[in-house]
């Protein structure tokens, strides 16, 4: 079942950048992976803000799993 | 695509986002 794979990767990916497994990505998780991946501390603001759907400051695995699939272009 | 243009797309930027996290994944 794709859903459930897409579901799952985005899981997995979450983590990464939800280390301390709260449930949810704050802004400064994101920036925490300044670093850790090649993109700068705008771009990841610029991440961070398209994928908080409701703009609450708070990423959801929901609304991370949603972008992932957006960029999997489903 | 032109990388490190200004107005480079935030689609762009989410694609470059979850590519790194991918291959960062995969690295490790």
């Amino acid at each position: 079942d794709m859903k459930r794979i897409i579901a799952d990767k985005a899981r997995e990916l979450f983590i990464v950048c939800d280390k301390e497994e709260k449930g949810f990505v704050c802004r400064r998780d994101m920036q925490r992976l300044d670093g850790e991946l090649p993109l700068s501390p705008e771009q990841l603001e610029e991440v961070f803000d398209s994928l908080d759907d409701d703009g609450n400051g708070f990423l959801t695995l929901e609304e991370f799993t949603d972008g992932f699939g957006g960029f999997l272009g489903l | 695509m032109e990388p490190g243009k200004p107005g480079a797309t935030n689609e762009g930027v989410l694609a470059n986002f979850f590519n790194s996290l991918l291959s960062k994944k995969t690295g490790t």
